[in-house]
């Protein structure tokens, strides 16, 4: 759920963080 | 092995340790905790200063493939780095509660939390109980306040009032705490500083698009909110972690997306990438402590929360 893609991006999904921790 | 030196220096101790060259942060993070005696960890972090900025170690990296500061020995700080939404609910350990009230108080007297002027007095007060016990007029007699910070600059100045009329008003506070243990008066101060409008929110200058509006934004326990440049009390906008499906940066560029899909896309521009990586780092980690409150208890939670219970009521017996 945390993708950095290149080092100038970053990306967090908050969905699918609660998702994998449920 | 071949050894690298650092410092480490917390709210009131400063320890030296040896680290070996592949250590990552996490071996030293842990090897701190350790060292204070300290279980509570997810709420803290070593941080250094890189060309001005604030920086924290990350846990997952080789320490010296960090961009840190290439001094012998490597100081770091051992701090805070997220904040509970209740400090009565989640500071479990006596350790935890002190090492907050320390980061907290001198916040508050480094003006970096905005504190009215008698809420500082009380604050004092309950200082005062933890750093010297129970009132006792025969032996703290005027002037035993002298050598000790109490209030913020600003305050001091705002009224015309000398040092003794000072020490009078808090310790008319302070005669009315007798009884209360140490860490019971450190508690005390924490839930009343907890309520302050700056209390655990990280500030970041902004700017919106082309028209260049100066804002802030905080990131906290409970969310991101934007505030304007000159207001750092009350959010224009709040985003609770609840109703956020994606935060992502590009460059300079950072974008919160809201779950409600016909809600606005926020989009703003902060200083510096590494200030955009920061912003990122803190969103996880707040969310994730924010989900993890919203979980059943881990089982090491649940022994810690056994354990100080009981410890609480021994002392209360002793005391």
């Amino acid at each position: 759920y945390f993708a950095r893609k290149a080092n100038h991006k970053g990306s967090y999904s908050l969905v699918d963080a609660l998702k994998s921790k449920v | 092995p071949k050894t690298f030196k650092v410092k480490v220096i917390t709210m009131d101790a400063e320890m030296e340790f040896s680290c070996e060259m592949k250590w990552k942060g996490k071996d030293l993070f842990d090897l701190v905790c350790r060292t204070l005696g300290l279980r509570e960890t997810w709420f803290f972090g070593l941080q250094y200063t890189i060309k001005g900025v604030r920086a924290w170690l990350k846990l997952e990296k080789k320490v010296l493939e960090q961009e840190i500061p290439k001094e012998d020995p490597i100081k770091f700080c051992f701090l805070a780095k997220f904040y509970p939404e209740k400090v009565e609910e989640e500071l479990l350990q006596e350790i935890t509660q002190h090492l907050f009230f320390l980061q907290v108080k001198k916040q508050i007297l480094d003006e970096e939390i905005y504190c009215s002027p008698e809420v500082t007095v009380l604050l004092a007060s309950y200082a005062v109980q933890a750093k010297y016990g129970d009132y006792d007029p025969n032996f703290h007699k005027p002037g035993f306040l002298a050598q000790d910070e109490l209030l913020p600059q600003r305050v001091l100045k705002q009224y015309q009032m000398t040092v003794h009329m000072w020490e009078e008003k808090i310790t008319a506070w302070y005669a009315e705490h007798r009884g209360i243990a140490r860490d019971e008066a450190e508690m005390n101060y924490l839930k009343i500083a907890q309520d302050l409008a700056m209390y655990g929110v990280n500030y970041f200058p902004i700017e919106q698009n082309k028209n260049h509006t100066d804002l802030l934004l905080g990131v906290d326990a409970k969310g991101i909110h934007v505030y304007s440049i000159n207001n750092r009390f009350s959010p224009n906008k709040s985003f609770e972690w609840s109703a956020i499906r994606n935060i992502s940066y590009s460059e300079k560029e950072l974008t919160i997306k809201p779950l409600d899909k016909k809600a606005e896309v926020f989009k703003f521009f902060s200083s510096q990438l590494k200030v955009n990586k920061l912003i990122l780092q803190l969103c996880i980690g707040n969310h994730d402590l924010f989900m993890k409150r919203r979980r059943v208890d881990s089982i090491e939670i649940q022994q810690m929360k056994a354990q100080a219970k009981e410890e609480k009521a021994r002392k209360k017996m002793e005391h």
